[in-house]
């Protein structure tokens, strides 16, 4: 009924200070393992091919400039908020612990602590006999018989205390039940008093300021909690795991599930869904669906907005996760088409560049598009086939007259990474073959080339370069060899809103049906260095002299297979679609077999 | 039989977005 | 809201969705088709007198095809076909008329072949292949056409399918490696 209060200022330091490092600890943890972090992916980025970064800053409009650093901004200020609430409660917590040192209510609750060790001036790892000497010798300095004769009767009774206090001390570490008992309650007398009561000073709970902290409580427990709680709670619900909104989901999920397959696939069915996204709504409620295709096809075909253009960009900013959510939708509808066009609609929006024959071409920078159809007699639609001419005839097909700007376009051009399958396999760990039932994974070995850089046929790698390690933890976890590969570097995107890196999605379809059996893998960690090399195909004379495999990094993919191995032996086809989400053109597309065998 | 004749009609439009694509 | 049309017994519904104005043609189809009958006693058996015009007309287009006259052929086959398409009621069976369209279409796309219609025989053989016939013959015949249209990437796709469900077809291989020859050059 009655509570005991805390007027002695004695326990509510201790309260607010295990509040507050409950919060500090993490936060501070978090904050710096983010800062080393965040500091050593920059470098890897730094490291690959930074000429599409450079290049993609240098192209950039001053908008697309102005909107990032809006955005980076806003990014830091809020770290900026995080950094300073950490700083303040480090001040609060380092004043609270002065405050308890300095306290004298607490230091002399903390001297009713019985310490068996201190009173025998020993230390608390000693043994019996160590324990047992000290007590005899102590007990010799203190008996009331041996003490002097001129000491006062309050020294004495100090002395006879201490005295008391040492047999106490001796006893509770070798006598049964004394050292039960010092175990137990922490005193060898037993239980002693304890007292409960509130954390807090008498003033805030009993006079008038305690309607002030009812009132309190009731506006934390009443309003602030729920109001944090249901706003968490309709966000969660609000979202699916892939990141969009539900109702984007749903719509998607509708669109596919109604969807005929007389209807062709094309890029503005695509962009006619996206723009029935939800999150475009709540973006900007005084827009239509019609206004957000019109300005998702102005950003594909590089069009100004006018005064619509922020909302543009951060449209255009918001389609990417919209696109991987729908991207994922559609694998689990099994439709293939739909799949590749939405990878496909994303390259178009980030190389702001429409889905034609000459995306490939288009998609570099200073190019002149109508000097495609009438440049050149021959019909070029590559960039390999672009890089078999001679760097001026280029800059004719292209339309680009300056040289610094020619040199820049070749200089991405031939930075834009290319896929070359050099080996593809099932394979189960451990095992030479696949086997019924058996959990395989498609284990790809790829070479990042140049467009520019000769052709030469797969089995000039030799086999010893392919070999994965055969250890046991590759074993135990195959994939792990691919995240010791670096990063993807910036993609050369001067009309993207964002600096992105992009990656690679991996579909894999069963060619009985032609259906896609799993969701997309994505890859966003390959080696890009043999872009640097310089084995340009119309200077190579002659392969076999000229071709050192070693000098080659060859990349490594491994994509899980979602189902195990077929009962019956035989062999099953598979179709592996590998496509980049940034750049047209570098896509693998081939045909592997699972031979299943005893 | 019906789906059968829908489908049979798109074949004019889907020849023309395929045309008009590549 | 639905409207009823009593003279001419169809149905309506103005500002119909796309889904809804599909439902609603399929209905009106079948009344005309039910009107037009005058049998009382019909069956899914399909009607001897349209199956007697329709391979009239189809047997003209062969008998032209081997005169050499290709373009007459083809109009007789589309012809037939046509035919086909208007004459057969909705409850003749489907497996028949399934067949029936199958087989024409086939000697379509052969004459379009000839002719150098590769974007119209694309088609068709799309339709064969979404109608579920996926013999080694429509891929020989897609994947020619996709190449002949220089649509090489997706020509690898159909020919390496192809392939998969028939590994040891001869044409087929033959196809993949010239496809696989034209797509180097297409690549530089």
């Amino acid at each position: 009924q009655s509570y005991d209060y805390d007027e002695a200022s004695e326990t509510w330091p201790f309260f607010i200070l295990a509040v507050l490092c409950v919060v500090l600890v993490p936060l501070t943890a978090m904050q710096l393992w983010e800062l080393v972090s965040g500091g050593k992916s920059d470098q890897t980025l730094n490291d690959q091919a930074s000429i599409l970064g450079e290049m993609s800053e240098k192209y950039a409009s001053r908008e697309i400039l102005e909107f990032r650093a809006k955005s980076v901004a806003k990014k830091s200020k809020w770290l900026a908020k995080r950094n300073l609430f950490i700083i303040a409660g480090w001040t609060v917590v380092a004043y609270l612990i002065q405050y308890i040192g300095s306290s004298e209510g607490i230091q002399d609750a903390a001297t009713l602590l019985f310490d068996p060790y201190a009173l025998l001036d020993i230390s608390a790892s000693s043994t019996d006999r160590e324990v047992r000497s000290a007590y005899r010798k102590l007990s010799v300095k203190f008996h009331p018989d041996k003490l002097s004769k001129d000491l006062s009767s309050e020294q004495r009774s100090v002395l006879e205390e201490q005295y008391v206090l040492i047999t106490k001390a001796y006893k509770s570490l070798t006598d049964e039940i004394t050292r039960e008992n010092y175990l137990k309650y922490g005193h060898p007398d037993g239980p002693q008093a304890t007292s409960h009561g509130i954390a807090l000073p008498k003033f805030l709970v009993d006079s008038s300021a305690s309607t002030l902290v009812i009132l309190g409580y009731v506006a934390l427990l009443g309003i602030v909690l729920p109001y944090f709680v249901s706003r968490w709670w309709s966000r969660t619900q609000s979202v699916t795991k892939k990141g969009i909104h539900v109702k984007s989901a749903s719509y998607f999920s509708n669109r596919l599930f109604n969807f005929k397959p007389s209807q062709v696939v094309t890029l503005d069915l695509i962009v006619n869904w996206l723009s029935h996204a939800e999150e475009f709504k709540l973006m900007f409620p005084e827009l239509s669906v019609e206004t957000f295709e019109t300005l998702l096809h102005d950003q594909i075909n590089r069009k100004h907005s006018g005064n619509l253009e922020n909302a543009k960009l951060r449209i255009v900013a918001k389609s990417n996760v919209l696109l991987f959510g729908l991207l994922d939708i559609a694998t689990t509808f099994r439709n293939l088409e739909i799949s590749t066009m939405t990878i496909d609609t994303l390259k178009a929006i980030v190389q702001a560049t429409s889905i034609s024959p000459y995306s490939q071409l288009l998609q570099l920078p200073n190019v002149n598009p109508e000097s495609l159809t009438e440049g050149s007699v021959d019909d070029i639609r590559t960039l390999g086939k672009l890089f078999t001419y001679e760097d001026a005839k280029i800059g004719k097909i292209l339309g680009i007259d300056d040289s610094t700007k020619l040199q820049e376009t070749l200089s991405v051009a031939s930075s834009i990474p290319h896929l070359k399958l050099i080996r593809a396999e099932f394979k189960v760990p451990g095992e030479s073959v696949v086997t019924p039932q058996s959990t395989p994974h498609i284990s790809l070995k790829v070479l990042v080339r140049s467009a520019k850089h000769k052709f030469f046929p797969p089995n000039m790698i030799p086999d010893e370069m392919c070999l994965d390690r055969d250890d046991f933890e590759s074993m135990k976890d195959p994939f792990a060899s691919t995240l010791e590969q670096p990063r993807l570097p910036q993609t050369f995107a001067p009309y993207f809103p964002g600096k992105r890196s992009g990656c690679w999605c991996a579909l894999v379809v069963l060619q009985k049906d032609g259906k896609v059996i799993q969701t997309p893998m994505l890859i966003d960690r390959l080696s890009f260095e043999n872009l640097n090399k310089d084995f340009d195909k119309r200077t190579v004379k002659n392969l076999e002299e000229e071709f050192k495999p070693e000098e080659w990094v060859i990349g490594n993919i491994k994509i899980p297979f979602s189902q195990p191995a077929p009962e019956e032996k035989g062999d099953f086809f598979f179709r592996v679609i590998v496509k980049s989400t940034e750049y047209f053109g570098p896509d693998l597309d081939f045909t592997l077999s699972m031979a299943v065998r005893d | 039989n019906q789906a059968l004749k829908r489908r049979f009609q798109a074949i004019l439009l889907r020849k023309e977005v395929f045309s008009k694509q590549w | 809201t639905l409207q009823y049309d009593a003279n001419s017994k169809l149905l309506d519904v103005p500002d119909a969705s796309e889904d809804i104005e599909m439902n609603l043609t399929q209905i009106n189809k079948l009344t005309q088709d039910l009107v037009g009958e005058t049998n009382p006693n019909f069956t899914p058996q399909p009607r001897d007198e349209s199956t007697a015009m329709i391979k009239k007309l189809f047997e003209n287009g062969l008998k032209q095809l081997q005169q050499q006259k290709m373009a007459e052929a083809l109009k007789s086959v589309n012809l037939a076909i046509e035919m086909a398409q208007r004459k057969r009621a909705s409850w003749e069976a489907f497996a028949v008329q399934l067949q029936e369209l199958q087989f024409m279409m086939k000697n379509r796309v052969d004459l379009c072949l000839v002719q150098g219609k590769f974007m119209d025989a694309l088609q068709d053989l799309d339709f064969l292949q979404n109608t579920g016939l996926t013999t080694s013959d429509v891929f020989i015949r897609k994947t020619d056409s996709l190449m002949k249209l220089k649509q090489y990437e997706q020509a690898r796709a159909e020919v390496e399918r192809g392939l998969s469900l028939d590994p040891t077809n001869a044409k087929l291989r033959v196809l993949h490696i010239e496809n696989t020859r034209r797509l180097a050059e297409y690549n530089g």
